[in-house]
């Protein structure tokens, strides 16, 4: 029983200024740090596509079956992000080791031959990203305290 | 009759917090783990 | 006003020189080492030589900032990820060289200084902001300060230990800022607004990381400006397509606080309620249908369901609204106290109409907070009375009473809208199963029941059904009463002939029934 109330001036204002702002909506990408590499670009999918990640897409498990060429990419082109964190944990599922003075990844390739105090004996592969494959590390010898 | 809510992109049976992934007021969907920020340690960003 | 002669030029070669360093690899983690640097020449131009000095400085590089994103805006033939891209350019240096510069203020046990700068830089930005939507009115345009705020806070919610010693300032100086620039103070940034309070990383800090719920009140009164500033919009049910996205983003926000954070709905759902506009049904439903993460409700659809045995239903509910100081003027006050002990000044009753009108403006006759307040007032000094004497309510503990003259006077002697309001009031209190949810489910019950005239006893029925007939969710306490007043034969429901007025009316009574029984 209340019935419509007419604006004041002050609200007609302000319905005037939302009006405006409506033009120019902020983007969910304005709260989030400049993506250099892989900035949104949304492009509309048919319907029938997944418009939605699959569920549980966000956890370790998920990322832990994607292939490791696929987790190298999101470690280096998602970088600053949930993404490569969980990119990160899942190569070290994969047995996978962070060299952080060579920032490299390295994966043992066959079990070492010795290991001393501060580095092993052991042929190691490596995942080099700027030809985007993995190749050996000859005669490296692994510094151990380096390891992340 | 008001909105169906549950049209609103939100997962409201999911068991997991809603907010951690919340994009905006105006978003369909919550965030991808690409879209939201995190602290990594600084050696991951090697760019 | 009166910058000194040269400033202008100074900031506009160091704020390029910072952008340049921040951005050089040289910059070091989280740009340590190019601050290092910068701060030395800062000192060489003087800048850090007074507090005023300082103030121009950040006001100029924040219209400098400001100034190149309404350039990089105006220029049409880029897209808008190449303008974001270039604003951002200069906006995030400006934010980490303010991060930084608040964080290496004072030394590091001194907070005082670092939260002072804080609040001037966040003051400083907002300033700005109100001149600039003054100024260049439905040209304002959100994006820099939307920026400027939310990566400000995003670097300064960073896990680091100087910062979490001063965490809550840092919050409280957020909440501040917004608060000025509330929806209603800056319209042309309340899209911006509601993305900053409702990001992600602020409602985790306010709701969920602080600790003792100290951010939860905080949150609540920035809930309120946005209420306020839709009151009017939604009041109409007519929506722009600006006001319904707004209106729709607000409801995002309330199902995400509704799923992750309910006990914080139901510790202010009646600050909200006072000012959430009463034909807002869904949303006003969305509020009142949160209970506590530990409760677990019986279905209210249960037969023979004994609503008093259950094991909450005694329990008094956390209300964080002082709703008795809003019970004005004192004399009223002092009257309805005395009336509900003593039954006098016997003229309270004849004259509790008048006492809640405010304007003879149509649509809003009446002071709704006022009204609100009386109701839960009367309510609670009832719950008290009752249990008091070791009874629990029930049809026959709350009547007759003080507490219930009060009440059937209002139903009887208020005009359509005000029992309208009256009603309302009371509806709103029918929650998840607690003692007010208890009480106030008989108390509607009972003035269905002793109803001096059917037009009462329809406005009652409308009043529930207006809010069971819009979509879900419904408050668990709203069900129990209404299915009580169609299913117990003694409130004759069925035999009433407006429950026949009109075939769909029949025809949706019979389905709510036959979904109820």
């Amino acid at each position: 029983p209340l019935g419509p109330v007419p604006l004041v001036k002050d609200h007609v204002y302000q319905l005037t200024m939302l009006d405006a702002a409506y033009q120019h909506l902020p983007h969910p990408s304005d709260s989030e740090r400049l993506r250099h590499y892989l900035p949104r670009n949304p492009c509309p999918t048919p319907s029938y596509y997944y418009q939605l990640p699959p569920p549980h897409a966000d956890s370790v498990d998920f990322f832990t079956r994607l292939s490791t060429e696929t987790l190298f990419f999101i470690f280096y082109y998602m970088e600053g992000t949930k993404a490569q964190y969980l990119a990160a944990k899942a190569l070290k599922k994969q047995s996978w080791r962070f060299h952080t003075k060579y920032m490299m990844w390295f994966q043992r390739h066959e079990e070492p031959k010795t290991i001393t105090e501060d580095f092993e004996q052991g042929t190691y592969i490596f995942f080099d990203y700027e030809k985007w494959g993995q190749r050996k590390k000859e005669g490296f010898t692994f510094e151990y305290r380096y390891l992340e | 009759p008001g909105i169906d809510l549950t049209t609103l992109g939100l997962n409201l049976n999911s068991p997991e917090i809603l907010y951690s992934t919340f994009q905006s007021p105006w978003a369909e969907a919550p965030c991808r783990p690409q879209d939201i920020d995190f602290h990594v340690p600084s050696e991951y960003i090697t760019n | 006003f009166d910058d000194p002669p040269g400033l202008h030029e100074k900031t506009e070669y160091l704020l390029r020189e910072w952008v340049t360093m921040y951005h050089s690899p040289a910059a070091g983690r989280d740009s340590t080492k190019a601050f290092t640097a910068f701060v030395q020449q800062m000192h060489q131009q003087g800048i850090l030589k007074t507090d005023d000095l300082i103030t121009r400085f950040f006001r100029l590089c924040t219209e400098m900032c400001v100034d190149l994103c309404y350039r990089a805006l105006s220029e049409q033939t880029h897209s808008p990820t190449l303008i974001r891209a270039k604003c951002f350019h200069t906006l995030d240096a400006f934010v980490r060289l303010i991060a930084l510069l608040v964080k290496h203020s004072g030394d590091s046990a001194n907070t005082v200084t670092k939260i002072n700068l804080l609040h001037k830089v966040l003051g400083i930005v907002a300033g700005v902001l109100i001149q600039d939507h003054e100024v260049r009115c439905t040209e304002f345009q959100q994006l820099p300060y939307h920026r400027l705020f939310i990566m400000l806070f995003i670097e300064l919610n960073a896990p680091e230990p100087i910062l979490e010693s001063i965490n809550l300032q840092v919050l409280l100086a957020f909440c501040q800022v917004f608060h000025i620039l509330r929806p209603a103070k800056a319209p042309g940034f309340a899209y911006a607004w509601l993305e900053l309070v409702s990001h992600r990383v602020f409602i985790g800090r306010l709701l969920a990381l602080t600790p003792q719920q100290r951010g939860w009140g905080m949150y609540a009164q920035l809930l309120m400006d946005l209420f306020r500033f839709l009151s009017p919009f939604l009041r109409n049910a007519e929506l722009s397509k600006p006001t319904q996205l707004i209106y729709k983003g607000t409801l995002r926000v309330l199902l995400v606080l509704l799923h992750d954070f309910p006990e914080f709905l139901c510790d202010y759902h009646y600050a909200f309620c006072d000012v959430v506009p009463s034909n807002c049904i869904q949303m006003r439903n969305l509020i009142l249908s949160a209970f506590p993460r530990t409760m677990r409700l019986p279905d209210p659809f249960t037969p023979n369901l004994k609503v008093d045995s259950l094991p909450d239903i005694a329990q008094q509910p956390r209300i964080l609204t002082n709703f008795v100081s809003m019970i004005q003027p004192s004399s009223f006050k002092k009257d309805l106290d005395s009336y509900l002990k003593t039954r006098a000044p016997i003229n309270f009753l004849s004259e509790l109409r008048s006492n809640l009108q405010q304007s003879v403006e149509p649509g809003c006759h009446y002071n709704i907070p006022l009204i609100n307040a009386l109701v839960l007032y009367v309510g609670t000094q009832a719950i008290h009375f009752i249990h008091g004497k070791g009874q629990s309510s029930s049809m026959g503990t709350i009547a007759p009473s003080s507490h219930m003259d009060i009440f059937q006077n209002l139903a009887v002697n208020l005009d359509t809208e005000g029992r309208y309001l009256f009603l309302t009031a009371i509806a709103n209190q029918l929650r998840y199963p607690n003692s007010h949810t208890h009480y106030f489910s008989c108390t509607i019950l009972y003035l269905f029941a002793q109803a001096n005239n059917e037009q009462i006893q329809e406005q009652i029925t409308r009043v529930l059904l207006e809010r069971l007939i819009v979509n879900r969710p419904h408050p668990w306490g709203l069900l129990i009463t209404f299915i009580e007043m169609i299913k117990n034969p003694n409130f004759k429901f069925w035999n009433h002939e407006f429950v026949h007025c009109a075939p769909e009316v029949d025809k949706m009574l019979e389905s709510v029934a036959r979904s109820c029984l």
